[in-house]
């Protein structure tokens, strides 16, 4: 369970707050800045969920962003912006999240094989 | 044992000794099959073991693995777990203590059904499509993919013909066995599968595990098919008939 991972994540995502990128961003999907820090600090802890499902911390971080996330009136979209870690740019839409990701969404035609007998 | 390919083509097989039947960038499904007991050259289904490849979101970050040997088909994975990933991604799931379990792969969408029936186990295997193709090496041997080599297959309308014709090497009536796979009402590549295994053991468990393959078959896919005849019946009339 690697909160501090997330915690770093949004610090980083908030000293990019005020990035022309981030402004012009935040405008389009019509709310502030911090929106988008505070979406990918939730992005990084929902894809902790397994491991800190029974984290006290986790769970109280994870409460109170949502709460901090409704006072700033910031949209729960799916496909609304966050920071992506690894490029340290904001990206849009989310990436899919570790549940749907776990969610064989294919084509689907089915194969079967057996054995038995002797 | 009697193979059922991914691509609907029926083969019997020696196969004796550890052989793949499913090896992807997934998972690994591999079984071992020994004489069996008091049959001469039979052979059968005495250990499975799947594999499931490493997939640090959707699985473990570690490979999972489930065994089974004769007399032994636990209900978790080897390590006492029963699940593994978010929200069950991976799980076993024991149906009937010791008789039966599936394992469910809901990343890659595949359901594995493992049955033992006497000493046997009768394996089935769901998988879309795509997720069959991902093969790493294209080359290597997967028996539900490939088949089984030539000189492991078994020609068992000439097996047929030679007990009709000699009545060697049978551990069991044509007719009766005919009578007793009749009565379990399988059909088709399964009917001829049955009598085989009657004939060339006497082990009537092997009338269950054809229809339990059977049944899985359309358990796992209900809208499927069978479009072949009963091939056993065809060019064979038990000599009390006649």
């Amino acid at each position: 369970c690697d909160i501090v991972h997330c915690q770093t994540l949004f610090s980083s995502a908030k000293d990019a707050e005020k990035s022309t990128e981030i402004k012009k961003l935040a405008a389009l999907q019509r709310e502030s800045p911090r929106c988008i820090s505070l979406r990918t600090y939730i992005d990084c802890l929902v894809k902790q969920k397994r491991f800190c499902h029974s984290d006290i911390t986790f769970n109280g971080n994870l409460a109170g962003l949502k709460a901090k996330m409704n006072r700033h009136k910031c949209s729960a979209d799916p496909e609304a912006s966050i920071f992506d870690p690894e490029t340290m740019q904001v990206t849009g839409p989310r990436p899919p999240s570790v549940d749907r990701m776990c969610s064989y969404s294919g084509k689907p035609i089915y194969k079967q094989c057996g054995l038995f007998g002797d | 044992p009697h193979l059922r390919m991914f691509n609907e083509e029926f083969q019997t097989c020696k196969v004796e000794g550890a052989w793949a039947l499913v090896d992807n960038k997934h998972l690994t499904v591999q079984v071992t099959n020994d004489p069996v007991i008091n049959s001469g050259d039979a052979t059968a289904t005495s250990k499975l073991t799947v594999i499931i490849k490493k997939n640090e979101d959707c699985a473990s970050s570690q490979f999972i693995t489930y065994t089974a040997q004769t007399g032994h088909l636990p209900g978790s994975f080897s390590l006492g777990q029963t699940h593994y990933g978010p929200e069950r991604s991976v799980e076993v799931i024991e149906k009937e203590p010791g008789k039966s379990v599936v394992i469910y792969l809901r990343y890659i969408d595949t359901t594995i059904k493992v049955q033992q029936i006497g000493r046997y186990f009768t394996f089935a295997i769901k998988m879309p499509e795509g997720v069959l193709n991902s093969s790493e090496i294209s080359d290597k041997l997967e028996l539900c993919v490939q088949g089984c080599p030539i000189n492991e297959r078994i020609n068992y309308k000439q097996y047929f013909s030679e007990v009709q014709r000699t009545n060697k090497h049978s551990k069991m009536a044509l007719s009766k066995a005919l009578k007793m796979c009749r009565d379990a009402s399988v059909v088709d590549f399964y009917f001829d599968s049955c009598v085989f295994d009657l004939l060339t053991t006497g082990d009537e468990n092997f009338t269950a595990a054809a229809y339990q393959a059977w049944q899985d078959l359309i358990e796992l896919n209900p809208e499927l098919r069978q479009t072949q005849d009963n091939r056993t019946e065809l060019p064979i009339v038990p000599s009390s008939a006649s």
